[in-house]
């Protein structure tokens, strides 16, 4: 394994730890988007069916996989138990969390159906994980545009996510360069991720550094 | 080049 690919799963994990560190301690989820962390768990769930199938890869793999599926579950219910303990945080945060999530499982569909490696169930979901992680992260952005103003967990862990997704294509290259191995599904569905977490860097970057408060346009 | 799927990927 390439640093890039360490460095990036890292990353990726460093924000789910953000994200669950954060909520248990302050016992707050403003500004997190049920509906992203719903998919993020339909992505995991969708992705790692290999592993009810015993196909092993790695130790780190196998580790890797059950942690995200775990933890990806874990934030839900976090989620939906401050609806008892936290009841007027968490009805904000129904409130702004108003992104149509059914475009982008229908459009992860489509996408699995037309870009596969092969017309296998596992294969087709496989194909449908990626797609649908490309565009995850949407309704967390869009409820950030609509609430205007970002709590700095909520930035914490969109840096950590969009530094994962960053390090992937060093780690890209490096696999076509040292492997001969390229992935034209994998790859194009990531390119399309970090482009999504680049806008919102770049918008990010001129409101927040630049002083303004973060009032996206929406 | 191999077009083999990113399996080994999380």
């Amino acid at each position: 394994m390439n640093p890039f690919r360490i460095l990036g799963d890292l990353s990726h994990l460093g924000s789910i730890l953000i994200l669950i560190y954060t909520i248990r301690s302050t016992n707050t989820i403003e500004g997190i988007s049920f509906k992203t962390q719903v998919l993020y768990s339909l992505v995991f769930l969708t992705r790692y069916l290999d592993l009810a199938m015993f196909k092993f890869i790695s130790f780190y793999n196998t580790i890797m996989k059950v942690f995200f599926i775990a933890s990806s579950i874990y934030i839900v219910i976090l989620l939906q138990k401050s609806k008892k303990t936290n009841p007027i945080s968490y009805k904000e945060m129904l409130l702004t969390d108003s992104f149509k999530i059914q475009y982008l499982l229908l459009g992860s569909c489509g996408m699995a159906f037309f870009f596969h490696h092969s017309f296998t169930p596992i294969a087709l979901l496989w194909s449908f994980s990626i797609w649908l992680e490309s565009v995850a992260i949407l309704p967390q952005l869009f409820m950030l545009t609509k609430s205007g103003k970002a709590k700095s967990i909520t930035t914490h862990y969109i840096f950590a996510l969009g530094l994962y997704r960053a390090l992937y294509i060093p780690n890209w290259i490096w696999r076509y360069m040292s492997e001969s191995r390229f992935d034209k599904l994998a790859i194009s569905a990531g390119i399309i991720q970090t482009l999504i977490y680049s806008d919102f860097f770049y918008i990010y970057y001129k409101k927040v550094i630049k002083g303004k408060g973060l009032a996206l346009p929406t | 080049v191999s077009k083999l799927p990113f399996k080994d990927e999380l």
